[in-house]
């Protein structure tokens, strides 16, 4: 049974990406076969794994607007167990697109249930809206995974969001569960980072990781080499982060 | 003559709300009369000054959809020379609304026109993306200020909001020039912002400006008391930064 985990949080640059490259990265590492989708026009998940999604053909974009598009005409290998569904410029277009399509919410949905390919997972990356391609990935997801930067004020936005995948669960996805929250960009040795780490304990309790991804310099240079943490810098406190929070991902359901 | 600013960068998380309530306390401080404008449907701007984007009515929300309202009946103060156009949840749904209307792209600078008030700067936050909100900031104002994120990768965005510029400015607003760049976030003591601020500065020239914004736990903190980072730690490198940038601002022109 694949699960379909859609990482969101409408804020911007909370560590969407980073996670889902990542720990797609550590899963398929334990000897998960893992499929990364993104839906973000910006594509960093995909420029971040050496794909142009300016020039791009046979992307999310392909998979969200025309019928009868398999996922498999639509992946690319990027290592071992894993394989990516690139992003595309012409994302941007989506909402238009779909917005008189009576299915827009269930394009991607669809795509995933026609298609035979065979998966333990798919991550789907987002981008920092709460629009029609962040839908698609609420809708066709069973779980969601949520960062939350370690700042103050990251919690205003996580209200926003629970309330739109209540919306979700209610009306068009009835299967879509909170797998938990993943605090990121932990500032080691900031009373600040430390406080709202605290505060999301408090309120999310068991559903807060153990694993709290910190703020690291190879994190942001992994993309850069094409890489994910885990190949770039193996020894950081960050793949090692990564690989314990796919543990607790593995064991959560 | 109000020199009208838009602060834009469509990559999520790099400092635009912060740069548009610390600059514009910082001119503010300097005697310029400052408004500052949320397009954001997070609204981050205003839930930072104290006010609540889900119960506000008379914001920017209802100047871009609603024929004849004027400026000076959407205003709040918020401090000496400090006026604000607070956002609202409901700008989420201006794309749809504005979709059909012959002036989607002007609404704003309709607005600006009408308005008979006077003010020496209208600083303009907008959201993580490229659509209808920000292009109403990119056809309203006559400058663009773009802080660009210490971080590799940084640059990837800014091309394709360059981009975005160069046809606004061809088919929309010829008035619309870059009034320079701000290297946010900057991490004191890490040779990853080092080396992405001696690239800014080589890509941008004369056109970066020589203040930099450090990474810095007040700047974050200040929103949560409600106030700008120069009356929440007015001593603080960050307060000081913005207080510099205000006057470069000042004779950039
Ligand atoms: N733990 C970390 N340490 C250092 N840098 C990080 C960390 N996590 C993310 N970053 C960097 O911060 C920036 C934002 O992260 P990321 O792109 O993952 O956020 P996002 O939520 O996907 O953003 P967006 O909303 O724009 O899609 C990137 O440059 C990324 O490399
Ligand atoms: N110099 C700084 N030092 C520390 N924290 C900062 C700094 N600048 C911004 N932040 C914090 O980083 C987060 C993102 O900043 P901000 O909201 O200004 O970015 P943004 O580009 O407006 O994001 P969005 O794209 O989501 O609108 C906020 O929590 C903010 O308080
Ligand atoms: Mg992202
Ligand atoms: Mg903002």
């Amino acid at each position: 049974m694949t699960r379909v985990i859609v990482v969101a949080n409408q804020k911007g640059g909370v560590g969407k990406t980073t996670l889902v490259v990542n720990l797609g990265a550590a899963l398929a590492e334990l000897g998960q076969k893992v499929i990364l989708a993104d839906l973000d026009p910006q594509s960093a998940l995909t420029a971040g794994l050496g794909f142009d999604p300016y020039t791009l053909t046979r992307t999310a974009y392909t998979l969200l607007t025309r019928d009868h598009v398999s996922l498999a005409s639509v992946l690319r290998p990027i290592g071992d167990n894993l394989v990516l569904v690139p992003g595309s410029v012409d994302l941007a277009a989506v909402e238009y697109q779909l917005a008189d399509a009576p299915d827009h919410a269930f394009r991607l949905r669809n795509a995933f249930f026609r298609s035979r390919v065979p998966a333990d997972f798919i991550l789907i990356d987002t981008p920092p809206s709460l629009g029609m391609l962040t839908v698609n990935g609420l809708v066709a997801a069973t779980e969601l995974l949520l960062p939350v930067q370690c700042q103050y004020l990251a919690m205003r936005g996580v209200r926003g969001l629970l309330e739109s995948i209540w919306l979700i669960h209610e009306r068009l996805n009835p299967d879509l569960n909170l797998l938990g929250v993943v605090a990121t960009m932990y500032k080691t040795g900031s009373d600040h980072s430390r406080e709202v780490l605290d505060e999301l304990r408090e309120v999310f309790e068991q559903k807060l990781f153990d694993s709290v991804i910190q703020d690291e310099d190879a994190v942001a240079k992994a993309p850069v080499a094409c890489k994910s943490v885990l190949a770039y810098s193996p020894r950081s406190s960050a793949a090692a982060a990564f690989r314990r929070l796919a543990q607790e991902v593995l064991h959560a359901q």
